[in-house]
């Protein structure tokens, strides 16, 4: 899992 | 996006909106927790520092900055313009017992060693006691104005609608984000008292009142 995808929430 | 977290996006924006009517309408600050606030500023500038190099949709940017933008706003709403109703002799909640800790997680939990990935989860941890200040604050006075109780409902209600959406995107996608998970099941859980007094007196038409 790419680190950019863990923080596509808010 | 799912469901869930719109929604939850979406509550989390009611309770600012709420906040900042409230302050606005009756001129007063009074009940709310300036330290909360302030914390909740700082979350959303360590987290949402990222808007400048990582894009991910429209609609994220946009909620970023009007996070960032609303929390100030009421910080300035709080400090400068309607700062004679606002009493710091009934918000003394240390806030150093939330920022150390969340610190030191943050530098032992992170998803790498860089400053973004510290100041992120640094942001998770300090969100998830970021509330402390204002129920503390509430459980001092004992009663609280019906819109700083539903600021407050809408803020639970968005920390709560988080949780299952990770699990749905966890099913759906094989996400996993432990430490968000983590640190909003412990928030959720600080709120539960306050959702019970909630469901007990306001659902019933009854002033928040504490037992």
């Amino acid at each position: 899992q790419k680190i950019e995808d863990e923080h596509d929430e808010l | 996006m799912n469901i869930f977290r719109f929604l939850a996006d979406l509550s989390h924006m009611a309770s600012i909106v709420i906040l900042i009517l409230q302050i606005r309408k009756t001129k007063s600050a009074a009940g709310v927790s300036y330290k909360t606030q302030f914390l909740y500023a700082l979350v959303f500038v360590t987290r949402y520092i990222d808007i400048f190099f990582h894009y991910v949709s429209l609609y994220n940017t946009f909620m970023k900055i009007f996070f960032v933008t609303s929390t100030i706003y009421i910080l300035y709403l709080m400090r400068v313009q309607y700062k004679p109703s606002h009493d710091p002799n009934i918000d003394t909640f240390r806030i150093e017992y939330i920022i150390a800790p969340s610190a030191v997680l943050a530098l032992i939990i992170n998803h790498g060693y860089t400053l973004y990935e510290i100041l992120w989860s640094f942001s998770v941890w300090l969100e998830s006691g970021a509330i402390l200040p204002q129920l503390f604050m509430l459980q001092r006075t004992g009663e609280a104005e019906t819109l700083t109780v539903h600021y407050i409902f809408a803020l639970g209600i968005y920390r709560l609608l988080y949780i299952p959406n990770w699990i749905y995107r966890y099913v759906t996608e094989g996400r996993v984000e432990p430490i968000a998970f983590l640190a909003s099941l412990i928030q959720t859980a600080l709120y539960s008292d306050f959702f019970y007094i909630y469901y007990t007196k306001v659902m019933q038409g009854k002033k928040f009142e504490l037992p």
